[in-house]
């Protein structure tokens, strides 16, 4: 399985 | 100028010992609402949201929004030279790149004071949406923290699944597979002996065990822990801290390849 990298899920703001 | 002080000194000291493995520099944000901290692990799987607020300190003060990056090793080397009922004020200004940590004795027969050199750290500020999630588990957090010690001795990912009436926690490895199943259990003689089960849609996630069983080093901090989950979403992994904040871990979930 892969790891998800949390970049995707949220912005810089 | 900042200025805070707490009654326990302990209490950062745990919360710092509870994240540096995770992140070793970090930027405290500091404004007149509390002590905020927010930061990726360097792969960027895991998240670190801390929220100090500053009515849960003894004495707040911070004249205007102030950062200040520390060495989170270093800081915690400076906090467990704090005595065990030690209280802690925080001193900082603008004019000089150091915080004053002062340790002081409940007889305040013993005043030690640590300058720890502040850093300028390159950090991104994140938004993290307030979501909805599918699945909202609470339960005891010594319970959470023997689960994902379990299983991490079986293997390396869990699967959590959550339905109506149960999670599950599942685990598979060279040696063979493991299932930990945790039903609802409301009827308990303390709130934080509860497993409360909140279940919008059915989930199933899995995730890398090291990060949670990393995540559980705060079980010391709050007696239940929080978990949300959506499908293919990051999961929550919340220890309340009481009547001053919260420390929130986020961890991305594995994905079939």
């Amino acid at each position: 399985m892969g790891q998800k990298s949390l970049d995707s899920f949220f912005k810089s703001v | 100028m900042f200025e805070a002080q707490m009654a326990q000194a302990a209490l950062l000291k745990q919360i710092i010992e509870s994240i540096r493995e995770l992140i070793t520099e970090a930027t405290f944000e500091v404004s007149g609402t509390g002590m905020m901290l927010q930061a990726m692990d360097s792969s960027h799987v895991s998240l670190v949201a801390l929220n100090l607020r500053s009515d849960g300190f003894q004495l707040f003060r911070a004249d205007r929004p102030f950062s200040m990056g520390m060495n989170l090793n270093h800081m915690a080397k400076m906090l467990k030279c704090a005595g065990k009922d030690d209280t802690l004020t925080m001193r900082a200004d603008e004019a000089n790149d150091l915080v004053t940590f002062l340790f002081e004795s409940p007889g305040n027969e013993r005043l030690a004071e640590f300058e720890l050199k502040l850093m300028d750290i390159t950090s991104e500020n994140l938004g993290i949406p307030d979501a909805e999630y599918s699945a909202t588990v609470s339960m005891p957090s010594a319970e959470f923290q023997r689960i994902v010690k379990d299983l991490g001795s079986i293997g390396d990912t869990v699967e959590i699944t959550v339905t109506k009436d149960d999670v599950r926690f599942a685990a598979s490895g060279d040696i063979g597979n493991a299932t930990i199943k945790c039903r609802q259990l409301l009827d308990t003689e303390k709130p934080e002996d509860r497993t409360l089960i909140e279940m919008v849609e059915p989930v199933n996630l899995t995730f890398a065990l090291r990060y949670l069983i990393n995540f559980s080093k705060a079980t010391s901090l709050a007696p239940s822990v929080t978990i949300k989950l959506s499908t293919e979403m990051p999961v929550v992994v919340e220890y309340k801290l009481s009547d001053i904040g919260y420390v929130r871990f986020y961890l991305a979930p594995k994905i079939e390849d």
